[in-house]
C-alpha cells in the first residue's frame, strides 16, 4: 500500500515523528516511483507531483503529528479530483440519441458496441447497432453475432462505406424508432491522417451526441498521443477503459484525463456483454496508487 | 559539450517515455555511465551510441528460437491478451510461409470470442491455405487436437494454431492454454513447436506480468510485438527479454498480410535511441 511504500523510504524518519523537507522529498518520490509503475505518462506524473507538494506544504504536513497519513491523504484526494471528483455523475444525459466508438485497433470498440446496447435495451429502450467495420476481416459478422445474443438490432452493409452507413443507419434508426443509435467504428491507428479524416467525415455525416474514445487499461505512455490526437479531431465526449478486469493498474486513466480533460464514463471489466460499468474517480485512484 | 547529470537524466526519461520502465531504465543508465567511465568518453554525442549498445544486447541475450525442421511437422502457437493481434499474426505468418515453398495449414482454436472462427477462415481463403475449424464453444483442445490430424494426413510442413485471447489473471483460462500446450506435444511427438508471446506495442508495465504467466501456462519460446506502425515505442520488450531471456522473432507494422517483419534488435533500438 501507499502508507507503506513511504514509510519504507522513509525509515530514518526524524524519532519526533515530524517530517522534514527532505523526507516530503523522499515520499513523494515513492508516490512519483508508484505512479509511473502505473503506467502514467512522465510528463503527467511531474505536473501531478508538483500540485501535491505545494497542497502538502501548505498544509503543513511538516508540522504535524502524523504527517505521512496527511501526505498521503492529500495524494489520494487530488488524484480523486483529476479523476473527476467525489460527486462525478458518470451516467448519460438521458437523451443520448447517438453513440460513436472510437479508438486504436483491438482496444474493444466493438465489444464495447455490444455492451452499451445489452445495457440501454435493459433500461427499457430499442438501440440499433451499425456495423461500419468493414476493413477487419469478419468486423461485421462480429457485431452482428453479438446484436443477435441480445436480441438488438444491427445495421450492416459490406458493400457500402461508414459515411454512407452512418446516414443509411440513421434513416434506419428513423423508421423503426431504435434510440439510441451506436455506430461501432473500425480501429485505426491515431496518427493515421488518412483514416483519422474519415473519422471526421464519419462524424460529419452521423452528428454524434457522445463520441467514445474506446482505451485498454493495459496501455502505457502512449496513452496521451492516442487521447490528445483522437481528441483534437474529433473533440471526444468520454473515454471508456476496457480490459479493466486484468492486474494492470490503468494509469492511463489519469494520463487521458490529465491530457483532455474529458470524462472517463465507462470500465470495461470482460468479454461478456454485462461485464460494462460506471466509472467511479476514488475507486480508479486507489487502484493506480496500489 | 560535454556529458552531465542533466543529460543523463534526459536519456532516462527518453526510456520512461518508451515504456521502458523506472526500475530498468535506472539501472540501464548506470550501465551507460559506466561504459562511458571505462572508454574514457566525456561528450554527449557519444552517449547515444553507447546506450544502443548496452540496450541492444538486452535483445540479443536470448536463448536461440526454435528452428523449422523440414521433413517433420512444425507447429506455431500463437497466445496472448485479447486484440493483441494473434489472429493477424497467424495469417501473416501463414502467407510468409507459404511464400517460402512450405504447406500450411492453419486451427482455428478460439471458439469463444464471436466471430473469431470466421475472422482466421476469412484469412485462410485469402492467402490460400487450409484451416480447420470447431464449433462456437467447442474445446480449443479438441479443435486442436483435429487440426494436428490433419495436418499429418496432409502431409503438411507447418501447423499454426491460433488461440482465444485471455488476460494472464484468469486462471481457468490459462489452465485451458496449458491443456492445448500437452495436446499439441502429446499428438505431433518430435515435432518442432514455437510458441509465441503476441504482446501489444502499446503495452505498459503490464508486459511483465503478461510474458512471466504465460511462460508458466506454456513454456514460451519467442515473443512477436505488434502494430510498431504506431507511436507507441514497444520499451517494454527490454525488461521482458532481460528477465525471461526470450528471442523476439517478429514485428507487426500493419493490418495487411504482407506487414510481418523479423525483428532486427539494431532497427528496433534505433527507434528508441536515434
Ligand atoms: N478481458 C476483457 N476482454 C475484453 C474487454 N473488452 C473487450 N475485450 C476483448 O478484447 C478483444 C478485442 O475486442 P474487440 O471488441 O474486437 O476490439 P475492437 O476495438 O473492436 O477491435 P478492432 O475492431 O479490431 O479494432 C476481444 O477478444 C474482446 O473479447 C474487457 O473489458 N475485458
Ligand atoms: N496497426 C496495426 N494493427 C494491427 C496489427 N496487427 C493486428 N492489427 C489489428 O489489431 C486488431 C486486433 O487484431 P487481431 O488479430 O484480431 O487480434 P487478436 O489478438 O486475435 O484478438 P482476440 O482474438 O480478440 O484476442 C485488428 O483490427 C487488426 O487488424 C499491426 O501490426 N499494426
Ligand atoms: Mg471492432
Ligand atoms: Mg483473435
Amino acid at each position: 500500500k501507499m502508507q507503506d511504500r513511504i514509510l519504507g523510504a522513509l525509515k530514518n524518519m526524524a524519532k519526533s515523528g515530524r517530517l522534514s523537507e527532505a523526507d516530503v522529498e523522499k515520499g513523494l518520490r515513492e508516490i512519483r516511483l508508484a505512479l509511473l509503475e502505473a503506467d502514467v505518462n512522465l510528463s503527467v506524473t511531474k505536473k501531478f507531483i508538483s500540485r501535491v507538494q505545494q497542497k502538502a506544504v501548505g498544509q503543513d504536513v511538516l508540522g504535524q503529528l502524523n504527517p505521512i497519513d496527511t501526505l498521503v491523504m492529500v495524494v489520494y484526494e487530488e488524484l480523486t479530483e483529476l479523476l473527476g471528483g467525489k460527486e462525478y455523475d458518470p451516467k448519460f444525459d438521458p437523451g443520448v440519441k447517438r453513440i460513436m466508438m472510437v479508438g486504436l485497433q483491438g482496444s474493444g470498440k466493438t465489444t464495447t458496441s455490444g455492451k452499451l446496447a445489452n445495457r440501454f435495451k435493459s433500461e427499457g429502450k430499442k438501440p440499433l447497432l451499425i456495423a461500419a467495420d468493414l476493413s477487419r476481416p469478419a468486423a461485421v459478422d462480429q457485431l452482428q453475432v453479438l446484436g443477435k445474443q441480445i436480441h438488438v438490432d444491427v445495421f450492416a452493409d459490406p458493400k457500402s462505406n461508414p459515411v454512407d452507413l452512418a446516414k443509411n443507419g440513421l434513416k434506419q434508426g428513423d423508421k423503426d424508432s431504435n434510440n439510441p443509435v451506436i455506430i461501432d467504428t473500425a480501429g485505426r491507428l491515431a496518427i493515421d491522417e488518412e483514416l483519422m479524416d474519415e473519422l471526421v467525415k464519419v462524424k460529419e455525416a452521423f452528428k454524434p451526441d457522445e463520441i467514445l474514445l474506446v482505451v485498454d487499461a493495459l496501455t502505457g505512455q502512449d496513452a496521451v498521443e492516442t487521447a490528445q490526437r483522437f481528441d483534437e479531431k474529433l473533440n471526444i465526449t468520454g473515454i471508456v477503459l476496457t480490459k479493466m478486469d486484468g492486474d494492470a493498474r490503468g494509469g492511463a486513466a489519469m494520463s487521458m484525463r490529465a491530457v483532455t480533460g474529458k470524462p472517463i464514463r465507462l470500465t470495461g471489466t470482460g468479454e461478456k456483454l454485462d461485464a460494462l460499468e460506471y466509472f467511479f474517480p476514488d475507486r480508479m485512484a486507489s487502484r493506480i496508487l496500489g | 559539450q560535454l556529458v552531465d547529470d542533466g543529460y543523463y537524466d534526459d536519456v532516462m526519461e527518453a526510456l520512461v517515455l518508451s515504456d521502458v520502465g523506472m526500475e530498468l531504465s535506472d539501472s540501464l543508465i548506470e550501465r551507460i555511465r559506466a561504459e562511458m567511465r571505462d572508454r574514457g568518453l566525456a561528450y554527449r554525442r557519444d552517449v547515444p551510441a553507447v546506450a544502443r549498445e548496452v540496450l541492444t544486447g538486452i535483445l540479443t541475450d536470448v536463448r536461440e528460437p526454435v528452428p523449422l525442421v523440414p521433413d517433420r511437422l512444425n507447429v506455431i502457437m500463437l497466445v496472448g491478451v485479447n486484440g493483441s493481434g494473434k489472429t493477424t499474426i497467424s495469417a501473416k505468418l501463414a502467407h510468409r510461409l507459404k511464400q517460402e515453398g512450405l504447406k500450411v495449414i492453419l486451427a482455428a482454436a478460439d471458439t469463444f470470442r464471436a466471430a473469431a472462427t470466421e475472422q482466421l477462415s476469412v484469412w485462410a481463403h485469402r492467402i490460400g491455405v487450409d484451416i480447420v475449424t470447431g464449433q462456437q464453444g467447442a474445446d480449443p483442445a479438441a479443435v486442436v487436437f483435429d487440426a494436428t490430424q490433419a495436418a499429418a494426413a496432409r502431409n503438411m510442413d507447418v501447423l499454426i494454431v491460433d488461440t482465444a485471447g485471455r488476460l494472464q489473471t484468469k486462471h481457468n483460462l490459462m489452465q485451458e492454454l496449458s491443456k492445448v500446450t500437452r495436446t499439441i506435444d502429446k499428438a505431433c511427438e518430435g515435432a518442432a513447436v514455437t510458441r509465441i508471446l503476441v504482446l501489444d506495442a502499446t503495452v505498459g508495465q503490464n508486459a511483465m506480468s503478461q510474458a512471466e504467466l504465460f511462460n508458466e501456462a506454456c513454456e514460451l519460446t519467442g515473443i512477436a510485438m505488434n502494430k510498431l506502425d504506431g507511436s507507441a515505442k514497444g520499451g517494454t520488450l527490454f525488461a521482458v527479454v532481460d528477465r525471461l531471456k526470450i528471442p523476439v522473432l517478429y514485428i507487426g507494422v500493419g493490418e495487411q498480410v504482407g506487414d510481418l517483419l523479423d525483428f532486427d534488435p539494431l532497427e528496433f533500438t534505433g527507434g528508441l535511441i536515434p
